[in-house]
């Protein structure tokens, strides 16, 4: 029996929320559970698909816990989650956008990295592959893209915590994004989710020529954090990932810009309070609906200027 | 199980390039074991490391010897994660 009791404000293990995956799946006729590959340890790549008919349609992807130990990511996806689902029907924004387009949210995007958090290293980023001849375990998920991999703004050093991999797309999480990225061909918006230092970023990372899009990313980004600031007044940074953070390369945003998803977009939630990577479990709901408020310009920009 | 008992989590406030620079050489010191939650890249972004327990001393005399600026974002990181711990478990039995 399904309870329909999932606390979500609470952070829960991969069992629990694969659990709530289908319940969701269950409860409304419109999400579907579709695997898009394995992770390391051949656990599955779950991705919720929301979709009101068509085929093929214009689509939005989003992804949260690449970086294993950002707790509230992949919390958030959930709610995330259960929202787009409950609001399809009475909210005219997401209504009117599922009716035009289809959606895709892969709440952990590093399962292995996930459960290693819970037993064995709560701060555990990395995905859990091995290295041939190394001591050291596991690839930074977000330097592995083929979008200036290698390059100044990854490590070379598998110990360090942002070893670019190998070679690109060596781990399956993120090769398993790329083929489904590439075999959809329609996807026309891309968030990837991560925490914790309140920013709302957009290509390049790897560079520092401005993308050609950059103005109308910005005004994107400008309206999305006014309206994320709105609710409880948290303050967001926005700009492109090298002027406003640091210079990051093989980053997933790069990629998929430069496959040509123009909407190409990465947050790092909030940390109201000194907490990091610990955000208290009762800031999760709050986190959520304030990112939900930015998430839906995206979103509407998306919809309402198709490329 | 891994734990951080003694680990400190310190959020440094850098007032130029020179003192990015020098976070920047604590970086690539690999037997302090620091794992960097905010990299040091540009002075208007505050840089927060967690040290290990065994390194902590070192690492706030080297930033006080530099004269950079600090503050303890996280005492003990293990209080921290046995209170996330402990709620969890709380919001599993209801």
């Amino acid at each position: 029996q399904r309870s329909g009791s999932f606390d979500f404000g609470a952070y829960h293990t991969l069992d629990d929320i694969n659990s709530e995956l289908d319940h969701l799946v269950s409860e409304y006729s419109f999400v579907e559970k579709i695997q898009i590959g394995e992770s390391y340890e051949k656990r599955p790549l779950y991705v919720l698909k929301f979709s009101t008919g068509g085929s093929n349609r214009p689509a939005i992807w989003l992804d949260a816990g690449i970086h294993s130990r950002e707790w509230v990511t992949q919390a958030s996806a959930l709610w995330i989650a259960n929202k787009i689902a409950s609001d399809y029907g009475t909210d005219a924004s997401i209504t009117s956008l599922l009716d035009k387009m289809d959606l895709f949210l892969l709440p952990v995007a590093n399962p292995d990295g996930f459960v290693y958090t819970h037993t064995s290293n709560r701060m555990w980023r990395k995905t859990r592959s091995k290295i041939p001849g190394s001591i050291c375990v596991g690839v930074d998920p977000n330097r592995n893209w083929d979008a200036g991999f290698g390059e100044a703004g990854a490590s070379g050093n598998s110990c360090s915590e942002t070893y670019h991999g190998p070679y690109p797309n060596s781990e399956p999480e993120v090769k398993s994004i790329v083929d489904f990225v590439k075999s959809h061909g329609n996807i026309k918006a891309f968030v990837s989710i991560h925490s914790y230092s309140q920013l709302l970023l957009y290509p390049y990372g790897y560079t520092e020529t401005p993308v050609p899009d950059q103005q109308e990313l910005h005004e994107v980004s400008a309206k999305a954090v006014a309206a994320l600031s709105s609710l409880y007044g948290t303050k967001y940074k926005y700009g492109s990932i090298i002027t406003t953070i640091y210079r990051a390369s093989g980053g997933t945003i790069d990629w998929t810009y430069n496959q040509g998803i123009k909407y190409s977009f990465t947050f790092e939630l909030r940390d109201t309070g000194r907490y990091g990577f610990l955000l208290p479990a009762k800031q999760i709901v709050p986190t959520a609906e304030e990112t939900w408020l930015a998430l839906k310009v995206i979103m509407e920009h998306t919809r309402d200027n198709m490329y | 199980l891994e734990t951080f008992v003694g680990h400190q989590v310190l959020r440094i406030k850098t007032k130029n390039e020179e003192e990015v620079k020098q976070l920047q050489l604590l970086e690539s010191l690999e037997h302090l074991e620091l794992d960097f939650w905010i990299n040091p890249s540009a002075t208007a972004v505050p840089v927060d490391v967690r040290i290990p327990a065994v390194s902590v001393q070192s690492v706030k005399a080297f930033l006080e010897s530099q004269g950079i600026e600090y503050s303890i974002l996280i005492e003990d990181l293990q209080d921290v994660l046995d209170k996330e711990k402990q709620d969890m478990a709380e919001s599993a039995q209801r």
